[in-house]
């Protein structure tokens, strides 16, 4: 198994900023 | 017609784009449009010109309720002075570090902070297994605790380099170096576009009143 658990934590929505930015 | 010009009036913790252009990876024109921004968010629930946790989770998720472990970290830190609320200077400041030419030793920094979930300076084996099922309970992968505790094992063994069941920050320098990609959600390529995004409006209103 070669998934890093910080990868995984990568996936996250929470880490994703982009939507700050999107027109709301 | 009259035109008569208002004193514009900023909201609460407003700093000048020219200081925080020069403490940032910003230029003056893109603080100037991350201000259209910053206003828009810190409105969208309490119009008090400060953003709170429920417009920062509206924003990232268009649902002032969901809570997720990452975004709670985020805000606090983007909260720099602790007082539950972000303010423009803070707003830009953790921006900055998020932008494609800030220094890779801040976006290290940052992301060893957001995994310090409880601020021990030391991320610990226990907060690392917590993010992981944190974000797969929210997500549609389903893995078995045998999977999780195996991955989360040898992420650990590859970390812990001085196999004293933390990581400091000197391991987690060492680690993320070796493994780049860990940091790609510490660079928001839409930050170098921020000025086509939300142009600022105040600036080209006050060239049409000269012309006036």
């Amino acid at each position: 198994c070669n998934l890093n658990a910080f990868d995984i934590i990568s996936y996250s929505s929470g880490f994703d900023l982009s939507g700050l930015f999107e027109e709301k | 017609g009259c035109f008569c010009l208002k004193k514009t009036k900023h909201t609460p913790g407003y700093e000048e784009p020219t200081v925080l252009a020069a403490e940032t990876p910003f230029t003056v024109s893109e603080v100037e449009a991350l201000y259209e921004l910053y206003k828009k968010l810190s409105n969208s629930i309490t119009s008090d010109g400060l953003i709170h946790k429920e417009e920062f989770q509206l924003a990232l998720f268009r649902n002032r309720n969901r809570r997720n472990l990452f975004a709670d970290r985020i805000f606090d830190l983007f909260d720099i002075k602790r007082n539950g609320v972000v303010d423009f200077g803070e707003f830009v400041r953790s921006l900055g570090v998020f932008h494609p030419n800030a220094p890779i030793e801040d976006k290290i920094e940052f992301a060893f902070r957001l995994y310090d979930l409880r601020q021990t300076g030391f991320i610990e084996r226990e907060e690392l297994k917590e993010m992981v099922s944190a974000l797969l309970h929210e997500s549609e992968l389903q893995l078995s605790d045998d999977v999780v505790e195996m991955i989360v094992d040898k992420t650990w063994s590859d970390a812990d380099t001085k196999g004293d069941g933390k990581i400091d920050r000197e391991e987690w320098k060492e680690f993320v170096l070796k493994y780049p990609s860990l940091l790609k959600n510490m660079t928001l390529p839409y930050l170098k576009d921020i000025t086509m995004a939300f142009p600022s409006f105040v600036l080209s209103s006050e060239v049409e009143d000269t012309e006036i």
